[in-house]
């Protein structure tokens, strides 16, 4: 009855069986932790992200921030040895994940990241496709969606301009960028069934 | 109602981040 944690996020896929389920929530959270707050950190330095309201921030960085975690941490996977490297630095194999009970979300998360990496994005693109994918207008319990849309529209047209300067010859690349919108989407809706499941438990 | 981020306790963690910002501001 051993149990394991398959999320990345992690410090070790392996539970000490030693330890109560308060401790090894604890011990998860003070895992991601930092990681959230990363993210907020950079949310405060998107131009125009402070000047929307609060609750509009928050509602935007608690939608949005394992979205934004998949793309910051897409490295994390290995697509030539089809590895996965935890925040702890330990490395397993997809198929050891696999047999430790880890299924389609894991497998996805790497899909993406493969496709993801594969644009060979520089850090200054990759930092701005983050900052379409946090402000999006369309996330639930947004109050002022107009401004939330307006920085959105200029996001994105920094994002089209800087990839066009960047890749004259990829037209392709602006339009790949912007169907992995939906594709994150998708991954957050199976991580949240994945996160009620694993409460339950 | 469920809300799985809030689960994590991601709006606790993301309110202090950002309003640490605002002591500072103040300050």
């Amino acid at each position: 009855n051993r149990m394991y944690l398959v999320c990345p996020m992690n410090m070790s896929a392996y539970v000490d069986p030693q330890k109560s389920g308060q401790e090894v929530w604890e011990e998860f959270s003070h895992s991601f932790t930092p990681a959230v707050r990363e993210v907020v950190e950079f949310a405060k330095k998107i131009p125009g992200f402070r000047d929307l309201s609060q609750h509009d921030q928050v509602s935007l960085l608690k939608a949005g921030t394992f979205e934004v975690l998949v793309v910051r941490f897409a490295s994390l996977f290995d697509v030539q040895n089809r590895t996965v490297t935890f925040l702890g630095g330990r490395k397993y194999s997809m198929d050891a994940l696999r047999a430790m009970g880890a299924g389609d979300l894991l497998n996805s998360m790497f899909d993406f990241s493969e496709k993801l990496m594969s644009l060979g994005l520089s850090e200054e693109e990759m930092s701005l496709f983050t900052a379409v994918v946090l402000v999006s207008a369309d996330r639930s319990g947004i109050e002022n969606v107009n401004s939330v849309e307006a920085l959105q529209e200029t996001l994105i047209r920094a994002l089209r301009s800087l990839i066009t300067k960047n890749h004259p010859n990829e037209s392709a690349i602006f339009t790949k960028l912007l169907l992995k919108l939906p594709d994150l989407r998708s991954l957050n809706n199976m991580h949240s069934e994945q996160l009620l499941a694993f409460k339950v438990h | 109602f469920n809300d799985p981020a809030n689960n994590l306790g991601l709006e606790d963690i993301i309110r202090k981040a950002l309003m640490g910002n605002l002591e500072e501001r103040q300050e």
